[in-house]
């Protein structure tokens, strides 16, 4: 059949409310446990960039 | 494909057959168990598909999407924008600030103010073939040269690079500055279904200069802008400015737009076409 790659992208974003405990951070969760939530969405970790503030991962597909 | 996570924040943004909503019972349980287990705000969106039917469930049309979300968000809203039959940009909102308004769910808690935040997308399409020849791997060994040759790092110079090239074709850009804001670039180079998005959230009190830049870096014959701002962000004020401005005197033509308050953010949502293709 003719290639075709869907380009358009699904963008989910959410904001948690601030936590009592200062030290609770998603950026804790661990590079296991975010590939086994990707594996549901069915991409995998390709690379990882992080500072003081953010870590970005960049995706298969 | 992309996904950043910040101390409170986490963001996927994921394109071809995949099913992001899928993971969103676990990513919650893993929230929780750091802590979060109480979302504030919840942000859906997509453009319209190009081959819907390829899509798999819970993907195969807004509709599925809605429910799928509402089951874990009762009081979510769901928008389309646009012209349902051509382009169009979904979206679908949760904010906890919605239900604070009920007495009956929750009483007697503190309103959270909000940090300042805005995110501006451009998703383009129809890509000039000779511009898009850069992202092939035939092109560059790696990624860093397509960055190069294309122009990406300029488009806003504090970023800090991670890129990626996929074989044979194909292109990824997750972008991070010590303030903590994100650019990120995903490229389908194909002629037959060229597709650019870009998206950050820098502060900026104007976004025409960025979305110029965008544009001559990729040359779409046609593109969608979205800008998401909250009451604190400097955009805010200065989104108007760019739904009166932004077309006059050049080449592109607005064929639609929007403007949408919510609660807490306001949303602009247009879309251009080259007058002469």
């Amino acid at each position: 059949s003719e290639h075709f790659f869907e380009g358009v992208e699904k963008l989910l974003e959410i904001w948690f409310e601030e936590s009592s405990n200062s030290d609770d951070d998603l950026r804790n969760i661990s590079r296991a446990d975010w590939e086994n939530v990707l594996s549901n969405v069915n991409c995998e970790i390709i690379s990882t960039s992080k500072n003081d503030i953010i870590d970005a991962f960049v995706l298969s597909e | 494909s992309s996904m950043f996570v910040s101390k409170r924040r986490w963001i996927l943004k994921t394109c071809g057959t995949t099913t992001p909503l899928k993971c969103l019972g676990q990513l919650l349980k893993l929230a929780e168990a750091n802590g979060y287990n109480v979302v504030a705000d919840l942000f859906y969106s997509r453009k319209n598909f190009t081959r819907p039917e390829a899509q798999r469930t819970p993907h195969q049309g807004f509709t599925e999407e809605v429910t799928y979300l509402d089951s874990v968000f009762p009081n979510g809203r769901s928008y389309c924008l646009g012209s349902m039959n051509l382009e169009c940009w979904y979206l679908y909102t949760f904010s906890r600030s919605d239900i604070k308004i009920s007495p009956k769910l929750i009483t007697d808690e503190k309103i959270v103010d909000s940090d300042p935040d805005q995110t501006i997308e451009i998703l383009m399409q129809d890509l000039d073939p000779e511009t898009m020849s850069v992202f092939y791997k035939n092109k560059f060994d790696n990624a860093n040269g397509a960055t190069v040759k294309s122009g990406i790092d300029t488009i806003l110079p504090s970023m800090h690079i991670d890129d990626f090239l996929f074989d044979p074709c194909g292109y990824s850009m997750n972008g991070i500055n010590d303030k903590g804001e994100y650019m990120t670039i995903h490229i389908t180079p194909e002629n037959q279904f060229s597709y650019v998005s870009f998206e950050t959230n820098v502060a900026l009190s104007n976004y025409r200069k960025l979305i110029n830049q965008v544009i001559n870096t990729f040359k779409p014959g046609k593109f969608i802008v979205t800008i998401f701002a909250n009451k604190c962000s400097l955009a805010y004020e200065t989104m108007k400015e760019l739904e009166v401005e932004y077309s006059k005197g050049s080449h592109w033509k607005r064929t639609d737009m929007q403007c949408c308050n919510f609660p807490s953010y306001n949303l602009l949502f247009a879309q251009y076409s080259h007058a002469e293709k």
